[in-house]
Order: C-alpha cells, then sequence, then structure tokens
C-alpha cells in the first residue's frame, strides 16, 4: 500500500 | 464575440471525452489566440490543461475575452445530439449566460441548434511553470493505453521505472503480478509507432490505476502520448492536437 499524493505541495489547489 | 468553428463536431467531442469522466465544472477561457481550459479533480490529484489554438477551427474569432463555465455532463449530452461529420459553432456574446452549438451538415442542409446554459465556477486559473523533467518519452499512445488497461486489472498502483534503455510498467496485486518492458524503437515507415525516450535520471514512480485509467481517454486525440517523470514534480501526459494540447499532471503516490 503507498498513499497517494496531491498536486498542492507542487500547484496551489484550493 | 465568440465564433468559433470545428470542420468536424467529432474533434470536438473527442476532446470533451477525454477529460469528462475526471472533472466536471470547467471554465473555458476564450481569447483571440484560441481557448484555454483547466480543472483539477475532487481529490485534488489530477489536474487536467487544456488548450486549442484558433488553428484547431476551421473559422475562429474572440473579439473579448470570454469565460464560459461549463458542466461537462451537460455538453457531452448536447454534442452526442449532433452527427461526427456536421461542422459545429460555439457562439457567445461577450457577457453570455448561455452557449449556443450549432451543427451544420453543409451537404444536408441540415442545421441543429442548442443552447446550453453557463455556471458560475469558482476555480482559479493556475499558470503552470515549465517544470524540470528526469525523464522524457514519447510512445504510441495506443500502446500505452492498452499498457495501463492491462496492468491496472492487477493492482490500483502502477509503477514506471525508467532506466538507461528501459521503461518498464509494473504491477503488483492481490491475484498476481505484471510488467511490460520497453526498449526506445525507430519506425521509419511509421514515426508515430516510435519509442524515444530521453533519461537524465533514472525514474522509479508510482501512480494511481483509476487516475491513468482516466489519462488514457485521451488516447483518441493523438496516436503519441508525450510522457514526462520527475520524483520532485507531478507527471506530464500530454496528447498534442494540430494546434493546442490535452495534458494531464499527476502526483504519484509515496513510494515506499
Amino acid at each position: 500500500y503507498c498513499e497517494q499524493k496531491t498536486l498542492c505541495p507542487y500547484f496551489i489547489v484550493r | 464575440m465568440l465564433e468559433a468553428k470545428f470542420e468536424e463536431a467529432s474533434f470536438f467531442k473527442r476532446i470533451i471525452d477525454g477529460f469528462k469522466d475526471c472533472v466536471q465544472l470547467v471554465n473555458f477561457q476564450c481569447k483571440d489566440d484560441g481557448i484555454i481550459a483547466q480543472a483539477v479533480d475532487d481529490s485534488r490529484v489530477l489536474l487536467v490543461s487544456l488548450e486549442i489554438g484558433s488553428e484547431s477551427f476551421q473559422t475562429y474569432r474572440c473579439d473579448h475575452p470570454i469565460t464560459l463555465g461549463i458542466d461537462l455532463n451537460s455538453l457531452s449530452k448536447i454534442l452526442r445530439c449532433g452527427n461526427n461529420t456536421d461542422t459545429l459553432t460555439l457562439i457567445a456574446d461577450d457577457t453570455p449566460d448561455s452557449v449556443l452549438l450549432l451543427f451544420e451538415d453543409t451537404k444536408r442542409e441540415r442545421i441543429a441548434e442548442y443552447s446550453l446554459k453557463l455556471m458560475d465556477i469558482d476555480a482559479d486559473f493556475l499558470k503552470i511553470e515549465e517544470l524540470a523533467y528526469e525523464s522524457t518519452l514519447m510512445m504510441p499512445s495506443a500502446e500505452f493505453a492498452k499498457n495501463v488497461r492491462d496492468l491496472s486489472q492487477l493492482s490500483d498502483s502502477l509503477t514506471f521505472t525508467i532506466t538507461k534503455e528501459t521503461i518498464k510498467f509494473q504491477a503488483d496485486g492481490d491475484i498476481g503480478s505484471g510488467s511490460v518492458i520497453l526498449k526506445p524503437y525507430v519506425n521509419m515507415d511509421d514515426p508515430d509507432q516510435s519509442i524515444k525516450l530521453e533519461m537524465e535520471q533514472p525514474v522509479d514512480l508510482t501512480f494511481g490505476s483509476k487516475y491513468l485509467l482516466d489519462i488514457v481517454k485521451g488516447s483518441a486525440l493523438s496516436n503519441k502520448v508525450g510522457i514526462r517523470l520527475s520524483s520532485e514534480a507531478p507527471a506530464l501526459f500530454q496528447f498534442d492536437l494540430s494546434s493546442g494540447f490535452l495534458q494531464f499532471f499527476l502526483a504519484p503516490k509515496f513510494n515506499d
């Protein structure tokens, strides 16, 4: 199992 | 006033079908040089970025920047009403509350006209900087789609491993495991079938199968897909249009 990252660290996503 | 005419309605339909399953509410920004759109999926894992250059249209005119807030489910319903070989013209005034879709069968002088209500969509438009990637690969989009669909049956995660001369897609799941290994390859007769690899640094990244399954729906737009990978940035999957592109930025999973 690996946890899914979000785009937030890379793009400013609301 | 926006008046944007596609030579074939099927072209716009393929673009919308390419990303309508991962995002629903999208602002289409119409400017003098074409139409751009961006949307992030609800889980904030996948970003879609579309650019349709004015040269992709038979005729294109946009005097003022206009934003069309569109529910893609609704748009798809209307797009299904047109015939693939009809021309399709999008028409909107400068402060529109709806967009007109005009399907014309020039041979039969058949005209179908639909009006789609627009929505106020509160979404940021991101300035996507050119990112540095460690490996770039270009391959036939149909082959990439098949690999993703095949391996996704085995696991909800797919691992992409790029080394100097090798591209490896791998799935490891409860029922078993699978991998596809590709090498760069030049097809002189059909260059679109070639596989190109530029590796600055080896890459080993894991992505969610469900997002990849959405991304490969863009394969209907182009024979080739460009894939750019980095451990420091979201992966970029790009399908080129004759003028413009459909891009997907996908955040990886934590590699454990």
